[in-house]
């Protein structure tokens, strides 16, 4: 574990910290992309199949538990909770993010390390997590004035691969080995999917001013 | 010959 990989997975667990907090305070889910949120819990559940085969911490373990609960809990939350649903943009929220898994799976049976169905789940969850936020970022885009909350997390939540991509160059340079290359590549687009956003939401810092996406 | 490392990461 180093300082980069302990920022990032620190930094992912706050993205959705944010995230449950709006849903909780507000009983609104308005903003957040119900695609998105089910993009995820196939990237927990794809990419966590050994989570009861191979041990590898205790602090491992609980990370990935949380992911997958809090990645279900949400689905849940914004598709059957009574009030929360309601506020649900059913109409803004149209990605076909159908072609992502399908796009992802059939990339993930031509590149893959091993063929393996653990390999190759893991990396059609490497794949999908990288476009898994396009939803998010076209119903931000839609939804006009942004809140405060869903921002910091689409933030974090950007932020937190971002901190991934410099655990990667340390390990490359202290532990002589080199990264898992479909990491490296899926991490990078990840990252420069957000670089709009992060543009957008440094301006509307800088300048105290709400955060507002171009259509 | 290098290997990838484990699958240690999230």
């Amino acid at each position: 574990m180093n300082i980069f990989r302990l920022a990032g997975d620190l930094t992912h667990l706050i993205s959705i910290l944010v995230l449950l907090l709006k849903i909780y305070a507000t009983k609104s889910c308005s903003g957040i992309s119900l695609k998105t949120q089910e993009l995820y819990a196939l990237v927990f559940l794809a990419r966590y199949l050994d989570l009861f085969t191979d041990f590898v911490s205790v602090y491992n373990t609980v990370m990935k538990l949380v992911f997958i609960g809090s990645s279900l809990a949400i689905v849940w939350c914004m598709r059957m909770h009574r009030i929360v649903k309601r506020s649900y943009n059913r109409e803004l929220d149209t990605f076909r993010h159908y072609f992502l898994v399908a796009g992802s799976f059939v990339l993930a049976l031509v590149v893959h390390e091993k063929f393996t169905l653990q390999e190759i789940f893991w990396a059609f969850s490497i794949y999908l997590e990288a476009v898994a936020i396009l939803p998010q970022l076209v119903l931000l885009q839609r939804s006009g004035n942004v809140d405060n909350l869903t921002g910091q997390y689409v933030f974090f939540l950007g932020a937190y691969r971002a901190f991934y991509i410099l655990n990667w160059i340390y390990r490359y340079f202290t532990e002589q080995r080199f990264g898992r290359w479909i990491s490296w590549i899926s991490g990078l687009v990840q990252t420069a999917l957000y670089a709009d956003f992060f543009y957008y939401y440094f301006m509307s810092w800088k300048n105290n001013a709400k955060l507002q996406l171009p259509a | 010959p290098k290997r990838a490392y484990p699958k240690d990461e999230l």
